[in-house]
């Protein structure tokens, strides 16, 4: 189980906030997306793990205080966006979910 | 109809009815295939729904709906982007030939969707990061959905094996109930004849036209294969892997 690598780069991501003013929820919210990205990916190893299940109430709870959607931005945080590949944190620009690394085509016609 | 899907296996299908094509945290797409002949099992796209869901403070919700001779240039609410907020230009549509093509810019997502209406039929392609593809909620209890997973093994059609049948009878007729005679009777040397002027490489588009136009006598068809393979030329990003030449094998057997 590894929801303690979650929160830690949660606080990680929000740590300067002192005061999560309105002006801030936008951002917040996306940690709050990128947090319990974080949490649906390691459930199923953490299943009865209590810093897990207190970490998922918890994020419903803030999700709700700041009035925060469940959809959007996952990885774009204070101009900063997870590349998966390298799993570093790259700039961003705003308006785009991450910074894509590889593409994917599908295609349907003909009877 | 033909899938190429994103692991760029290649497939026919049944899958008559409505039946979903890509189901992520940022898109829907889905298609209604109809049968192209009374009682056929072959099936071509009649109707084709796209929602892109909204995104943070980007985008809004917006569908995008085309139908047998209904190729619009805009969502269904009549905007052409993706509504009025600071982003809204990273959605938009473009048309390309009236009627015919259009072109659908998610900057936001990095993927590009491209819809033609050949002949009466839909086609549909697409563009999209991996990030995007795998971006959902919970990959474990993830639906089906034809562009990741392909389509069932009960819904697949192996043409090869029609192809074989009809090359022997040198006629384009199915024995047995489920293909009706087509309107007009290509034989398996017209149709391979036909197809060539198109797709001079003998690949799997040229395989799909030949199927099409034994099962069905519609020329259309060799366009909808032409065009297929002009998009994935544009969207794929391995130009090595543009022609395909061997199918899925994983074929029920005696499914046809």
């Amino acid at each position: 189980c590894k929801i303690l690598k979650c929160n830690s780069e949660f606080w990680a991501a929000t740590s300067g906030s002192h005061h999560l003013g309105t002006e801030e929820a936008p951002e917040f919210c996306t940690a709050l997306r990128a947090y319990a990205h974080c949490t649906r990916r390691t459930a199923r190893t953490c299943r009865g793990d209590l810093a897990y299940h207190s970490a998922v109430h918890g994020i419903d709870d803030l999700m709700v205080q700041h009035n925060c959607s469940k959809d959007g931005q996952l990885f774009c945080f204070r101009g900063s966006v997870l590349n998966k590949a390298s799993d570093k944190f790259v700039s961003c620009s705003s308006c785009v979910l991450s910074q894509f690394s590889s593409y994917t085509h599908c295609g349907l016609f003909g009877d | 109809p033909h899938f190429r899907t994103f692991t760029d296996t290649f497939q026919t299908c049944k899958v008559q009815g409505a039946w979903p094509l890509i189901d992520n945290n940022y898109l829907n797409v889905q298609v209604t295939n109809t049968p192209v002949l009374p009682g056929s099992a072959a099936t071509a796209t009649s109707k084709l729904t796209i929602i892109f869901k909204s995104f943070q403070e980007c985008v809004d919700q917006k569908v995008y709906q085309a139908e047998m001779d209904e190729l619009p240039a805009a969502f269904a609410d009549g905007s052409k982007n993706g509504g009025d907020k600071h982003g809204a230009n990273s959605l938009k549509i473009t048309e390309k030939v009236s009627g015919q093509h259009i072109e659908i810019q998610a900057k936001y997502i990095g993927t590009t969707i491209v819809v033609r209406q050949v002949g009466r039929y839909l086609t549909f392609a697409v563009r999209m990061p991996e990030e995007v593809v795998n971006a959902v909620e919970d990959r474990d209890s993830q639906g089906l959905y034809l562009c990741l997973r392909g389509c069932p093994l009960n819904q697949q059609i192996d043409f090869q094996t029609i192809r074989s049948a009809q090359g022997t009878e040198g006629r384009a007729r199915r024995k047995g109930p489920s293909l009706p005679a087509p309107p007009e009777a290509f034989t398996y040397e017209t149709a391979t004849a036909k197809c060539r002027e198109k797709l001079p490489v003998e690949d799997l588009y040229f395989q799909s036209c030949v199927f099409d136009l034994l099962t069905t006598g519609d020329v259309n068809f060799m366009l909808a294969a032409y065009y297929a393979f002009e998009d994935v030329k544009m969207l794929h990003s391995n130009k090595d892997k543009l022609h395909l030449y061997e199918r899925t094998r994983d074929i029920v057997a005696g499914n046809t």
